[in-house]
């Protein structure tokens, strides 16, 4: 089954 | 202090009720630009994005940047309470912790305000790259929301493909699968029917049902959606709020390990 990635690790902090 | 007076004031409630279910607790930035909120969902799949301009607001006035933490659950009890056609008025002070919503009704015959109490909230603040999309979907608001809702019938995660012949969703689980091809239809008699394609080129990501149902929320807020994908990359489901700015959502892909 695919991973659920999560938004953080395409988003860094800002 | 902060101020800003909205005649349409029933766009408050339709973006709080569109957050609150995948958002618990959010701030909410002013400055002299406008009013934003930026919030991940509790499991920190998915990114809630809104903006709304400070000209879009009929007065606005913020003398300094201020966060505002709120209870979304809260807030949304508290705009229940206004009138569809009232007139929306926030005010916070600068140092203070609460902000007051006062609603005017269009006769001015009735005016009520409510205090909610703000609460500290810590939250990381993301950095939202330009992308270039390698595809966009823009199809009316409420057919997105069907789509969803009846892949969701068959399975959990829907994988969706664009290509020259369109944009298919693809979702299978214990009942089978299904399929939903939506394809360029500039000419609909009916603007609101319109599909467009923007394809640089072909790509095909998967998604958790469940966060893209969630989206569907806003679909009160436009008559179209918006689908922006790129290969790897988080999609990003835009609902423009018309004068004013947009609320934008972005969920991480499901992908191989």
């Amino acid at each position: 089954d695919d991973k659920q990635r999560t938004i953080s690790s395409f988003f860094a902090s800002a | 202090m902060f101020e800003a007076r909205l005649v349409q004031g029933n766009l408050l409630k339709k973006v709080v009720d569109a957050v609150k279910d995948l958002v618990t607790d959010a701030n909410f930035d002013c400055s002299s630009s406008g009013f934003t909120l930026q919030a991940m969902d509790n499991s920190h799949v998915s990114l809630v994005s809104l903006s709304l301009r400070s000209d879009g607001f009929e007065h606005f006035r913020c003398d300094r940047n201020m966060s505002m933490g709120m209870s979304l659950g809260n807030l949304a009890k508290i705009l229940k309470c206004a009138g569809n056609d009232d007139i929306v008025t926030m005010k916070a002070a600068d140092d203070g912790d609460t902000v007051t919503f006062m609603f005017e009704s269009p006769k001015e015959d009735r005016v009520s305000d409510f205090e909610l109490k703000l609460m500290d909230i810590d939250s990381e603040h993301l950095g939202i790259p330009d992308t270039d999309y390698a595809a966009t979907v823009t199809l009316p608001a409420a057919e997105y929301q069907r789509i969803c809702r009846d892949l969701s019938s068959i399975g959990d995660t829907v994988v969706i493909s664009a290509t020259k012949d369109g944009v298919k969703f693809s979702s299978s689980g214990d009942v089978g699968t299904a399929n939903i091809t939506v394809r360029q239809n500039t000419t609909a008699d009916k603007k609101e029917e319109q599909v467009s394609i923007d394809l640089k080129e072909p790509v095909a990501l998967t998604f958790a049902l469940r966060y893209l149902n969630s989206f569907a929320k806003a679909t009160p807020l436009a008559s179209h959606v918006s689908l922006s994908m790129a290969r790897d990359l988080p999609v990003m489901v835009d609902y423009q709020i018309s004068d004013m700015g947009h609320l934008r959502f972005y969920l991480a892909p499901k992908i191989e390990d």
